[in-house]
């Protein structure tokens, strides 16, 4: 059986996950398949990390706070601060748009 | 500021509070006068003026919603996300919609922690309807992130370019400037003052013709000092409404309504047909005296009849549906009601189920349809409310029930290609509100300001994955999730994911005809 993660890995992870909704929510982070993301590896999953950092410090830049690109205390109380339920990006306006490949 | 490229067209936007989602918990009127403080923000700042109106077809309706609410950005309850707005377009393009579980304040109140305040929702919200993005600058009304709002409150600067930019300032009129001017110096000579024919070309706006010296020092002058002189306008006054009948008509006057002919009332119409009630020739009690023998007498219409009819068939029409065993042609919401489309008849879903007595003729809700009508393609509510209609190779408009003029249109006017024969379905998708064509393995966008498919279309069905081709219907339900139909079983589509929910299909009469279990067929839905 696996062992359970322990409690601050756990924290963190859920901590990942609910930024990482509200990146792709407020259209900071293109939205996937959250499957995916376990599935990746070497530069694979080092550029999904990468895309996951730089949406973080986008964040952090538009909402005026130090650009870390890490989830700090700051980033946190801005996530949940009442807001507009626009996005801040449109990341290509439909979902059709976003499956398009380049010719 | 970030703009975010749709525009209105024009400046005289009208706006409403909407008559079916108001405030459940706010005074209807007050939160009309906060919703116009709200919009004066923007207009005191640009060109746009904004005119409330009492209708549901405004440029800007703003409603109240709860949770899922028709569209694919639902509400979460209290805190977090408080509205959203929609940029502008036809259809629900700029609507703004805030979330009924907030504490909404009518008083703007930037101390309360658990209230929210009305007007700086509803003010940052209106820049999304009039064309804003989200602006990164912190204190701009555009930035996304609540941040209360001052009673004295004036556009930011940020937002004031960005709106100025769009639209323009603000005109100021300066009292006296037109239409008074200044004697000149030289009058003009008096066969211009004296003549009295109505031959002489006059500009229509001539408000807006401006006198050569107004910039000179001395401008503007008070009116009451000096007499009105307009060496161009001999005849000012000018009364265009009295020169109506004349010969030299102004540009913009057509004299076309003088010349109708009159109407002939000696001699009966032959083509008129009564609009309402809606009674088809067909109906027994249509007087039509010396009728020849309906040579559809044995025609399946006549059991909607029975008590007028003698030859009466015993047993269900041949081509009446099943209604808990059956595929479905087309179906569409329409005003908020499930239509669904089989053969000649179509069966109707309100709040309170399935209407009885149905499924019935479509064309006795649609009398412009064709009398040889079998079935029809394609349903969708236009989002002017129009209802579109696919036969064939042509498209049926009604406004309500009644056929619009113009229409059918050959479905090449559309920029479909001429080798289509029909479509499969049509929907305005909830994600984005934009709509769609279906046909075989391929579908296109339609702009509907435009009338036309947008270029760069047809593409695959495969975007729709797990659909497959030559889909029987696709709507969008009251849930705001779009739903693809074919055989007897339909899929849940994820617009985010692009994807169908279940790969398996489920049936559709249980879930949209109410059916028991018991009385579906067996057949193998589609995976």
């Amino acid at each position: 059986a696996q062992r359970p993660l322990p409690r601050r890995a756990r924290d963190t992870l859920q901590d990942t996950q609910a930024t990482r909704s509200y990146l792709q929510q407020f259209g900071y982070l293109r939205r996937g398949q959250p499957e995916v993301a376990n599935l990746l590896h070497g530069d694979a999953a080092a550029t999904h990390e990468d895309d996951f950092r730089i949406a973080v410090k986008t964040l952090q830049e538009f909402g005026g706070l130090p650009v870390t690109g890490e989830i700090d205390e700051a980033t946190r109380e801005l996530m949940k601060k009442r807001r507009c339920g626009r996005p801040d990006r449109d990341n290509g306006d439909e979902g059709e748009d976003r499956r398009r490949r380049k010719r | 500021f970030a703009v975010q490229g749709q525009k209105w067209k024009h400046t005289n936007l009208t706006w409403s509070l909407s008559s079916l989602r108001r405030p459940s918990t706010l005074d209807p009127h007050h939160t009309r006068a906060v919703l116009a403080r709200a919009l004066d923000v923007w207009e005191q700042a640009s060109r746009l003026t904004f005119t409330e109106v009492n209708s549901d077809e405004a440029d800007i309706v703003v409603s109240f919603a709860k949770r899922y609410h028709d569209d694919s950005y639902p509400f979460d309850g209290r805190g977090s996300i408080l509205a959203h707005a929609f940029f502008p377009g036809s259809g629900r393009g700029g609507d703004a919609h805030f979330d009924d579980d907030e504490l909404w304040l009518l008083q703007p109140n930037n101390d309360d922690e658990e209230g929210t305040s009305l007007l700086a929702v509803a003010a940052h919200e209106f820049g999304h309807s009039l064309g804003l993005s989200h602006s990164s600058v912190k204190g701009a009304l555009m930035y996304p992130w609540y941040q209360g709002i001052q009673s004295n409150f004036v556009l930011p600067e940020d937002d004031r370019n960005g709106i100025q930019q769009m639209y323009g300032p603000k005109e100021r009129r300066i009292w006296g400037k037109i239409p008074y001017y200044r004697p000149v110096e030289t009058p003009a000579p008096t066969t211009t003052t004296t003549t009295t024919t109505t031959t002489t070309k006059r500009p229509y706006h001539h408000h807006t013709h401006r006198h050569p010296q107004r910039h000179q020092p001395g401008y503007p002058y008070r009116p009451s000092k000096y007499p009105t002189y307009y060496p161009e306008r001999p005849n000012y006054p000018y009364y265009p409404e009295r020169r109506h009948n004349t010969t030299e008509e102004h540009p913009r006057r057509t004299t076309h309504h003088y010349s109708r002919p009159t109407p002939d009332t000696t001699t009966p119409s032959t083509t008129y047909r009564p609009r309402y009630p809606q009674v088809r020739p067909e109906h027994p009690g249509y007087p039509r005296p010396n009728t020849p023998p309906d040579p559809r007498k044995d025609h399946p219409k006549k059991p909607y009849y029975p008590e007028k009819t003698t030859s009466r068939p015993s047993t269900t029409p041949s081509d009446k549906p099943d209604t808990c065993d059956t595929t479905y042609d087309a179906v569409a919401l329409i005003r908020g009601e499930l239509f669904i489309f089989k053969n000649r008849y179509h069966w109707r879903m309100g709040a309170h189920g399935r209407y009885s007595g149905y499924p019935i003729e479509i064309s006795r809700m649609w009398s412009g349809l064709p009398r040889n009508l079998t079935h029809v393609d394609a349903v969708y509510e236009r989002p002017d409310r129009k209802i579109a209609i696919f036969i064939g190779k042509e498209l049926y408009l009604f406004d309500t029930q009644y056929l619009v003029r113009g229409y059918p249109k050959p479905l090449v006017d559309l920029g479909l290609p001429e080798s289509l024969d029909r479509l499969d379905a049509a929907m305005v998708w909830g994600y984005n509100g934009k709509t769609y064509f279906y046909s075989g393995n391929m579908y296109w966008k339609f702009d509907e300001e435009e009338g036309h498919v947008e270029l760069d279309y047809p593409r695959d069905m495969a975007m729709w994955k797990g659909v497959g081709y030559n889909i029987d219907s696709v709507f969008q339900w009251k849930d705001g999730k779009t739903y693809f139909f074919k055989g007897k079983g339909y899929w849940k589509f994820n617009d985010l994911q692009m994807q169908v929910e279940h790969e398996r299909q489920l049936l559709s009469a249980p879930k949209w005809m109410g059916c028991p279990a018991e009385r579906i067929g067996h057949r193998e839905p589609y995976r």
